[in-house]
């Protein structure tokens, strides 16, 4: 988190707000929902309390304009900037300006969710600058969320509460759940959900976050899976590509997504049993997908499934045991991926590294081997 | 040249807006070319250390691609 040099803050905890004007994209009802839950967001963690007024001037000023509305930062049209607000200090500190050339919405995917845009907003009429936690609330680019299972994240929290203070209202009778942390890659405990190819980078997925890493170059971004598939589900189970057919599978459960590129594919989520996996198994815990025989290992518990690209049908003899068909390999699989002729095996904080051909066990190695720190 | 020759004119000019908004990028008033170019690449360095991107100091594609990611009109860094 970050805070705005020169002790920008509120003196006081108890904090107006007055919604000047409305967006014809959404009901009142829905715009004056959405702004009292992204103040609300801030009031849980923290000793910050916030009125609604109808009329004079509130600490913060809440209006949609378009362009060049008067504060010598103009909107810009469609996209780019959605919002901007300012820290607090006298007159225009604390407000919070919406560019009304966006289409906002209440719930659904199709707009920018003015309660996210709001929430991140406040934030810095509170006092907080942009954060670089790509998980945080308060980084600077729009990523969708669910707003149903919204909780202010770790960073954020630790924020406005190294600005005011925590909460003295929390009833310790009920706790709030935890905030949501960002992994960090460097934890050698840390214990990944899946890992993938995909066009030529390796993609590792943990808990609502994935990190791309290209073997070309030594730099590995962090992001939200949402903000590049927001129909996605979080801590997923696996992943696997098919050159085949260009798409990454994702799997959750009995469902099956497929990524087109940026796009998820139409049809999707489909069930397992489009991969011919019989009934009774509900869960994947790793797919691996060999660029040699065309074949996706399913792992499932400590049993393998094989399943032939070409003829879309499961290989006789299987599922069998994963020691019988990785030599050495006993704990549970809990992501795999085949990179450069070399197929790598998690389990737990440790990859397992075996030829494709032999499947022979080469190396043990950490789970970060290839997400440097 | 922190610009990749791939990168069309109506891109640089949107790179150049981000900067000057986002990060301080001076206004065009200084005409010196190399003088321009170096402060551009400083505050090019910022945005991608700043995004957790390869810090090149120049304009490419995959610092274009966050560019164009809508987002919060408040500088990141103080202006």
């Amino acid at each position: 988190y970050s805070v705005f040099p020169g002790n920008y803050k509120w003196k006081k905890h108890d904090l107006t707000y007055r919604i000047e004007n409305y967006t014809p994209d959404m009901s009142v009802a829905e715009v004056d929902d959405s702004i009292q839950r992204a103040l609300q967001v801030w009031a849980d963690v923290s000793p910050l309390r916030f009125t609604r007024i109808y009329s004079g001037v509130a600490d913060i000023m809440i209006s949609f304009a378009v362009g060049d509305h008067g504060d010598g930062y103009p909107f810009d049209g469609p996209n780019g900037f959605l919002a901007h607000a300012f820290p607090p200090f006298d007159g225009i500190g604390g407000d919070a300006h919406f560019d009304d050339d966006e289409t906002f919405a209440f719930k659904s995917y199709n707009g920018y969710n003015l309660f996210l845009v709001a929430a991140h907003e406040f934030g810095h009429s509170l006092g907080l600058e942009h954060s670089q936690d790509p998980g945080a609330l308060m980084y600077p680019n729009y990523v969708h969320r669910d707003v149903d299972t919204f909780s202010l994240p770790q960073d954020d929290v630790n924020g406005i509460q190294f600005l005011y203070g925590p909460n003295p209202d929390v009833n310790p009778d009920k706790p709030k759940p935890t905030p949501p942390t960002t992994p960090d890659r460097c934890d050698p405990k840390m214990v990944l959900d899946a890992v993938t190819m995909l066009r030529g980078e390796i993609m590792f997925f943990k808990s609502r976050f994935m990190w791309r890493s290209s073997p070309f170059s030594s730099t590995v971004e962090q992001h939200l899976i949402k903000s590049f598939w927001p129909q996605i589900p979080e801590n997923i189970d696996a992943a696997f590509e098919s050159p085949f057919d260009d798409k990454v599978y994702i799997f959750k459960g009995q469902k099956v997504w497929a990524i087109y590129g940026y796009d998820v594919a139409q049809g999707y989520p489909k069930s397992l049993s489009s991969f011919n996996l019989p009934n009774k198994v509900k869960k994947v815990d790793a797919v691996l997908y060999d660029e040699e025989t065309y074949k996706i290992l399913f792992f499932v518990n400590n049993k393998i499934y094989s399943y032939d690209e070409q003829t879309r049908r499961m290989d006789k003899g299987y599922p069998k045991p994963v020691e019988n068909v990785f030599l050495g390999m006993t704990g549970k699989v809990t992501a795999a991926f085949q990179f450069k002729g070399f197929n790598y095996l998690f389990s737990g904080s440790k990859m397992f590294e075996f030829s494709s051909y032999h499947k022979k066990l080469f190396r043990v190695l950490s789970n970060n081997y290839f997400l440097p720190c | 040249s922190p610009i990749l020759p791939s990168i069309d004119k109506e891109e640089i000019t949107m790179a150049e807006d981000y900067l000057n908004k986002l990060y301080a990028l001076p206004k065009k008033a200084s005409n010196e070319k190399l003088q321009r170019s170096s402060s551009m690449s400083m505050r090019l360095k910022e945005m991608q250390e700043f995004f957790g991107l390869k810090i090149t100091g120049t304009l490419n594609e995959e610092t274009l691609n966050v560019m164009k990611k809508p987002r919060c009109g408040v500088p990141d860094v103080a202006a």
